[in-house]
C-alpha cells in the first residue's frame, strides 16, 4: 500500500492496491449506486471481494497514520490497529480464495462438472458476502436490498445442489480405509456397523465389569 | 448398499469420476493413486487395532510399527516422488499424523533447501536410511511464533571451531517438536548464533541427540514426551535441554549464512532464508486444510442422506435429514469450502515450487509475497477448516459425538494447525505487514 501510495507499481495478487494507494478506492456512501449490479455474476462478486480487500488495507493503514501523527510509536501505532490489520489480511485471504476458485472454473471443459463447481462457486461467494455482510455495506459495495436478494439466492443454491450434494463428496474418492469413519461409509449402511463397532469396545471384554466386584457389590453390602 | 444413498448416486447430473480426475489432476495421477492406495489397504502389515481401543502408548507403539513397515515398503516398492510418498503415508495413516512426519516432512526438507553439498553428503543418505533420524526444533516453552524472542544459543569457539548450544532457562526447553520425545536421535535445533562477541540472530544447527547404536541420551541433553495432547495421540511431541553441548562448525546449515574458521560471520543473501522450511509446510497446510474439510463433509453429507428424522409434512414418512434446508446450510457452504480450498492448495503447491525454483537460481524477488501469503492462507484456511469440522460433527446430531462417526478425530488431529507453524492471529498480522508496507 505504502509502495503504492509512493508511485510504484505492484505486480502479482497484492497488484489491486495500485488503485488503492492512488486514492482510486473509497467507500461509498451508503445512498450511492452500489458496485455489483448482478449476484449471480462470478466475476463481478470477485471485483467486489477486492474492493473490500483493498479498502481495508487502506483503513488499517490510515489508521495507523493518524496514530503516528498523534505522535505515538510506529510500533505502538500498530498494535493499536491489530483488530483492523487482521481483518485486512483476512478480506485479503478471502478475495486470494473466491479470485483462485473462480479461475479454476475457466479451466474445466465439461458441462455437467463446470454447472455444478459454479453452483458451488457461487454459494462460497455469496456466503462469505452473507457472513461479511457489514463490511460490504459500510463500504457501500453492497446495498440493503441486494444483501436481501442475496439471502434469497442462496436458498436457491442450496436447493440447486441438493441432488449432487452424494456425488460432489464422491468424487473427493476417499476409501472407506482413509476415511475411517462408520458414518461416512460409501454404502451407507451405517446402524449395522455402528453396532458392530460399538460390540468392540474394550468395555464390553466381559459381560461383568471388574469394577462391579471391586466397588459396587462391596458398596451395597455397606448400605 | 443402503437404498437412499443409492438413489443419490442415481441422480446426479455430472460425471464423478470426472470430477475426480480434476481434484487429482489428471487421470492419469488418479490411477496412479489408486494402485499406491491399493498396495497399502490390501497389505496385510498395514493392518491394525482400533486406535479408538487403544492406550496412548499402545497407539504410539502401533504407528511406529506401521511408520517402520511403511519406510520399508516405499523402498521395496521404489516409491521416491515427494507427492507418491505422501499419498502413500496418508493410506497408512489415515486422517491423523505419524512419528516419522518431521523427519520426512522437515528433517529431510531442511537439509535439501540448507545444506551445502558437504553437509548432503554427510548426512542425507544416513538420514534416508534412517540412521539418522530427525526432527525440526525451533519452538521453545515460553516463545512460539516470534522467533526474535528464541533464547536458545548456539556460541562458536574458534579454538576448538565447534558450537557449544545451551538453553540458558527453564523458557528456551525447546518443547512441541513432533518425534522429538522418544523417536528421533537428531534434530535440527534453531538457536541465536553468537560469534566473535555479536549475536547474528537465529539459525540451524544439526545436533545429536541420541546414540545412534544405543538410542540413549547423549551428554548434556535432556530429552522426553510431552504428555497427553488435544489429538495427535500417535506423536511423542517432546521436549529438549541443552546443557553446554558441543558441536562441530560443520553441522550449521551453512548453504546461506556461513560461520569461517576463526569465527567471521557471512551474512545470508535473504534473512528468510532461515525459515524457509516453515514456509514449505504452511503451504502444505492449505491443502491440508482442505483433505479435513473434505472428508468431514463427506461423511456428513452421506449420513444426512441415510438418517431420517421427524417429518416435513404431517403423515408422510421421515425425509431424509439433508432435505431439511437448515441441514443444506449448514453442509453446503462447507462442501463448497472444500472444493475452494483444494483448489487453493493446489495453487500453493505450484507457486511453492516455482518461487522456490527461482530461489535456486538466486532470485530472491518473489520470497517476500510467498511468505505473506503463505502465512495468511494458512491463517484463514486452517480457521475456516476448523469451524466446519465442527459444524459437520454437530449436523450428524449425537452420532458426531462417537469416536466411530472419526469426526471427533479429525477435528483434534487439525486444531492444532491453527497455531503450529505459526500462530494464526501473528500469522495474520504478518501479511498485513507485507500489505501495508510492500
Amino acid at each position: 500500500y505504502r509502495l503504492a501510495k509512493n508511485g510504484q507499481q505492484l505486480s502479482g495478487i497484492v497488484s489491486y492496491l495500485n488503485d488503492a494507494g492512488r486514492g482510486r478506492v473509497q467507500p461509498q456512501t451508503v445512498s450511492s449506486r452500489p458496485i455489483v449490479v448482478d449476484v449471480n455474476d462470478l466475476s463481478s462478486l470477485v471485483e467486489v471481494y477486492k474492493l473490500r480487500a483493498a479498502i481495508l488495507v487502506e483503513l488499517a493503514a490510515k489508521n495507523i497514520q493518524q496514530d503516528m501523527q498523534r505522535r505515538k510509536s510506529e510500533e505502538d501505532a500498530w498494535n493499536n490497529n491489530a483488530i483492523d490489520l487482521v481483518k485486512a489480511s483476512d478480506a485479503h485471504c478471502h478475495y486470494v480464495v473466491v479470485k483462485l476458485f473462480t479461475d479454476k472454473l475457466g479451466e474445466i471443459g465439461d458441462t455437467g462438472v463446470h454447472s455444478v463447481l459454479s453452483t458451488l462457486a457461487l454459494l462460497y461467494t455469496l456466503h462469505g458476502i452473507a457472513l461479511n455482510s457489514g463490511d460490504f455495506l459500510q463500504a457501500g459495495l453492497l446495498s440493503v436490498p441486494q444483501m436481501l436478494q442475496i439471502s434469497v439466492r442462496i436458498k436457491d443454491l442450496l436447493s440447486q445442489l441438493r441432488p449432487n450434494a452424494v456425488a460432489l463428496v464422491d468424487a473427493f474418492n476417499f476409501t472407506d480405509r482413509t476415511l475411517n469413519s462408520v458414518l461416512g461409509r460409501y454404502d451407507g449402511n451405517v446402524y449395522d456397523n455402528m453396532y458392530e463397532w460399538a460390540r468392540r469396545s474394550p468395555l464390553n471384554s466381559t459381560e461383568v465389569h471388574k469394577s462391579f466386584h471391586k466397588y459396587l457389590k462391596p458398596l451395597r453390602a455397606k448400605l | 448398499m443402503n437404498p437412499d444413498i443409492k438413489r443419490e448416486r442415481e441422480n446426479a447430473t455430472f460425471n464423478v469420476e470426472t470430477l475426480t480426475n480434476i481434484l487429482d489432476g489428471s487421470p492419469q495421477k488418479t490411477k496412479r493413486r489408486r494402485e499406491i492406495e491399493s498396495l497399502v489397504l490390501n497389505d496385510p502389515d498395514f493392518w491394525e487395532d482400533d486406535p479408538n481401543f487403544l492406550s496412548r502408548s499402545e497407539r504410539y507403539d502401533q504407528a511406529v510399527r506401521k511408520s517402520a513397515q511403511m519406510i520399508l515398503k516405499l523402498r521395496e516398492y521404489g516409491i521416491s516422488d515427494p507427492d507418491e510418498i505422501y499419498c502413500y503415508k496418508n493410506c497408512v495413516h489415515p486422517n491423523r499424523a505419524e512419528p516419522l512426519d518431521l523427519h520426512l516432512g522437515m528433517f529431510l526438507p531442511t537439509l535439501l533447501n540448507q545444506a551445502t553439498s558437504e553437509q548432503m553428503d554427510r548426512f542425507f543418505m544416513p538420514a534416508w536410511n534412517l540412521e539418522i533420524i530427525g526432527t525440526y526444533a525451533q519452538t521453545e516453552m515460553g516463545h512460539g511464533t516470534h522467533l526474535r524472542g528464541l533464547e536458545t544459543t548456539a556460541t562458536y569457539d574458534p579454538s576448538t571451531q565447534e558450537f557449544v548450544l545451551n538453553s540458558p532457562t527453564i523458557s528456551s526447553i525447546k518443547w512441541w517438536p513432533g518425534g522429538l520425545g522418544k523417536t528421533s536421535n537428531h534434530a535440527i535445533v534453531l538457536a541465536q548464533l553468537y560469534t566473535q562477541g555479536k549475536c547474528h540472530g537465529l539459525h540451524a544447527f544439526i545436533v545429536p541427540i541420541r546414540d545412534i547404536k544405543t538410542h540413549e541420551p547423549l551428554p548434556g541433553i535432556v530429552v522426553g514426551d510431552i504428555g497427553p495432547k488435544f489429538g495427535f495421540n500417535e506423536i511423542d511431541n517432546g521436549f529438549l535441554k541443552l546443557e553446554n553441548v558441543r558441536i562441530p562448525r560443520e553441522n550449521m546449515l551453512m548453504k546461506y549464512a556461513k560461520v569461517e574458521p576463526d569465527g567471521a560471520y557471512v551474512k545470508p543473501p535473504s534473512s528468510k532464508l532461515t525459515y524457509g522450511t516453515m514456509v514449505f509446510i504452511r503451504s502444505l497446510i492449505v491443502g491440508t486444510s482442505a483433505k479435513a474439510v473434505a472428508k468431514s463433509s463427506t461423511i456428513a453429507i452421506r449420513y444426512s442422506t441415510v438418517r431420517r428424522q421427524s417429518e416435513i409434512r404431517p403423515g408422510q414418512p421421515e425425509p431424509q435429514i439433508l432435505d431439511y434446508q437448515t441441514q443444506q446450510y449448514k453442509l453446503f457452504p462447507v462442501l463448497a469450502m472444500a472444493y475452494a480450498f483444494t483448489f487453493v492448495g493446489q495453487y500453493m503447491t505450484q507457486t511453492y515450487q516455482r518461487i522456490t525454483g527461482d530461489i535456486n537460481e538466486g532470485d530472491f524477488s518473489e520470497l517476500p509475497e510467498l511468505h505473506a501469503l503463505s502465512a495468511g492462507l494458512k491463517a484463514f484456511t486452517t480457521w475456516a477448516a476448523n469451524s466446519a469440522i465442527e459444524v459437520c460433527r454437530m449436523s450428524c446430531g449425537g452420532h458426531g459425538y462417537s469416536r466411530s462417526s472419526a469426526l471427533p478425530d479429525i477435528y483434534t488431529e487439525f486444531t492444532p494447525s491453527c497455531t503450529y507453524e505459526g500462530e494464526n492471529t501473528v500469522m495474520m498480522l504478518q501479511t498485513a505487514r507485507y500489505l501495508v508496507k510492500s
